[in-house]
């Protein structure tokens, strides 16, 4: 799930 | 943020400016594959969608804007600007990208994080870069014409998702449990697709002569 919110790259 | 993220993403920026300026001041994109532009416009607003949700940070942000404005700038230059737009050699750029766009999107559905729109067209989004590519290096091979501009603006594209692998290498040992399986693997393949090409530019850089690719 932390995946899903952790899309902090461009 | 890590110094080799920063350098992949400028190193993706200056990319897309040296592929705009090429367009701009030579008036010319002959040699530029309009379907890999295209693409690569797909990748970024199926990527970017979390724009309307999500505020990571003003990098972030802003990054995300100028990559959307940037792809969309070149494509119209492409194929409305009444110069520019004669110089696409049509006939040769005929790649048939669907064969990419259905085969990453059925991956996307059964290969993700989670089964949310956004996920899976996000998730599609990183297949479809990994291979956004090859009507750009196969429109290479059929015209020959590698003019240093369209080299560079290659080199830097697939060097910046280079810099991205040892970025993740950085995080999976500096970050506890820091996982992206789907993007690592997609960022690996995207890479090794570079591999060809990098032999030959580089080669071309070491003899100091103008970079050919083989007949």
């Amino acid at each position: 799930k932390e995946e899903v919110e952790k899309h902090d790259e461009l | 943020m890590n110094i080799f993220r920063l350098a992949g993403d400028m190193t993706h920026l200056l990319s897309i400016i040296v592929l705009l300026l090429k367009i701009q001041a030579t008036k010319s994109c002959a040699g530029v594959s309009l379907k890999t532009q295209e693409l690569y416009a797909v990748v970024f607003v199926t990527r970017y969608l979390d724009l309307f949700y999500s505020f990571i940070s003003l990098y972030n942000t802003v990054m995300k804007i100028i990559f959307l404005l940037t792809a969309f700038t070149i494509i119209w230059y492409m194929r409305k600007h009444k110069v520019v737009c004669q110089t696409y050699d049509k006939e040769q750029d005929t790649f048939r990208v669907l064969f990419l766009i259905v085969p990453c999107f059925v991956l996307a559905l059964l290969v993700n994080h989670e089964m949310s729109v956004t996920e899976v067209l996000w998730t599609f989004s990183i297949y479809l870069e990994a291979v956004a590519i090859l009507p750009q290096l196969v429109l290479l091979q059929r015209t020959k014409n590698v003019d240093n501009l369209t080299g560079n603006y290659i080199f830097m594209l697939g060097s910046y998702r280079a810099l991205y692998l040892v970025n993740w290498v950085y995080r999976y040992f500096t970050e506890l449990g820091y996982r992206q399986w789907i993007v690592w693997v997609s960022g690996t393949v995207q890479t090794c697709v570079y591999l060809d090409f990098f032999y030959y530019y580089v080669q071309a850089w070491r003899n100091n002569e103008r970079m050919k690719l083989p007949g």
